[in-house]
């Protein structure tokens, strides 16, 4: 898109140009204007997610690489077209009908453990959410490649919020007035949303955040127990039982 | 697609049967897509296709493109559609109708509802395998998503989080009632 963007006189070593800080924890965003990022096509970020810290669910216009470079968590990614696999048993023998919504609980897409060294692959308009479930921060690091053909957009990060807020805005998009990132339900009506989801206005404003000033890493107060296997061998100095053949 | 030759690719194929639609409900209309596994040499060009026909107050969920920017042209009919940017902005807020384009671009949200007779539309794809995610529905995000990151994202109870999720059973089409849309959200 610009001719001249790979003609590099000097390279430099790269801090982070912008910090989004959220109730949970905080984002870095690294220029991806720089000159060195702009010829190569990347663009990086550094996700610090504090304990009991959820990165509510966003997806980005590009394919990227997720790094993990510290601690340990929960990794949800919402394919489309998958099935919800996760899913818990039906309690049967509580009489139909009522037993049947007693005992069902929660169905949803596969949920991954995440430790140091993990490096995850997401394809571009694929939802992702984090959880840190440890006792230390939980930092990832991820290289968006803006110049392949799963970018469709412009050379620019975007990031669609599907919950949270940015209350800071995009500052890296050039050209773009300064203001709040709102997640994309706040820009249907909600009347749309209550008739879409078959809900009453009232929660589809809910799903809105307007009032909600707390970003796009929110702390969980309380258990979060989504339904997840159990950790791998060695992960967390657990060891799942021996099970004979 | 591998026994065809550049010299004996297909190259047409019909998308306003709705015997051979993907998505079909008699009482809300039809939509067909054409991509590179139904018609390899799109594979070649790296575009898709998508033919929608919906009736009068059937509603497309609203969806996204994951992969490709759109290129969405009414054959008739008149729908109001609503279009949301990445910075959550409503950016089309508008009626359009027959001989129209509108561009949808990747990551997009869009809501069309008709409010003719009958909304038709050819949508081109720059993806020749392009692929879609819903906001609501069965195969929707919100459904994939584990009900403690609902409640926790939104700030709502677990019962109202279960509405959401599972409350719309449908995957694309849907009824909706004739509404105000609200005013364009700065």
């Amino acid at each position: 898109q610009w001719p001249n963007e790979c003609q590099l006189d000097q390279l430099n070593a790269l801090e982070p140009s912008q910090i989004i800080k959220s109730e949970g924890g905080r984002i870095e965003v690294w220029d991806h204007h720089a000159p060195q990022l702009r010829c190569s096509g990347f663009a990086f970020e550094r996700f610090v997610i504090e304990p009991q810290g959820l990165f509510l669910p966003t997806f980005l216009n590009a394919g990227k690489l997720t790094f993990v470079v510290h601690g340990r968590g929960l990794m949800g990614r919402v394919i489309p077209g998958c099935a919800e696999t996760f899913m818990e048993s039906p309690v049967f023998g509580e009489g139909q009908g009522q037993g049947q919504s007693q005992g069902f609980r929660d169905m949803h897409q596969k949920v991954e453990h995440l430790r140091c060294g993990d490096t995850i692959a997401t394809p571009s308009g694929v939802a992702q959410w984090f959880y840190n479930n440890g006792n230390e921060p939980l930092i990832l690091v991820a290289a968006a490649d803006l110049a392949s053909n799963q970018n469709q957009l412009d050379r620019n990060l975007r990031p669609f919020l599907i919950a949270g807020n940015n209350p800071q805005g995009q500052e890296w998009l050039q050209g773009r007035k300064q203001q709040k990132q709102n997640n994309i339900f706040n820009g249907f009506a909600p009347e749309i949303l209550a008739q879409a989801f078959k809900i009453n206005v009232e929660t589809a404003q809910q799903l809105q955040n307007q009032q909600d000033n707390r970003g796009n890493i929110v702390k969980v107060n309380g258990p979060f127990g989504v339904i997840r296997p159990p950790l791998r061998r060695g992960e967390g100095g657990q060891q799942p039982h021996e099970i004979a053949n | 697609g591998l026994e065809e030759t550049l010299c004996t690719m297909r190259c047409t194929e019909n998308l306003d049967d709705p015997s051979d639609a993907d998505v079909y409900k008699p009482s809300l209309g039809y939509i067909s897509t054409l991509n590179s596994y139904n018609l390899p040499i799109l594979r070649l060009l790296r575009l898709s296709a998508l033919r929608g026909s919906i009736r009068k107050n059937a509603m497309v969920l609203p969806q996204w493109n994951v992969n490709a920017n759109a290129a969405l042209y009414v054959t008739n009919g008149k729908a109001h559609i609503q279009m949301v940017n990445d910075n959550g902005e409503r950016v089309f807020d508008q009626e359009i109708s027959s001989g129209q384009l509108l561009v949808v671009p990747q990551g997009f949200s869009v809501m069309k509802h008709a409010i003719g007779e009958q909304f038709e539309w050819i949508e081109f794809k720059t993806n020749e395998n392009a692929q879609v995610n819903t906001l609501a529905g069965r195969t929707s995000v919100m459904r994939g998503l584990p009900l403690e990151v609902i409640t926790n994202g939104y700030q709502i109870s677990p019962e109202e989080a279960k509405r959401v999720k599972f409350s719309t059973i449908e995957t694309t089409l849907t009824h909706s009632s004739p509404m105000s849309y609200g005013r364009p959200r700065a």
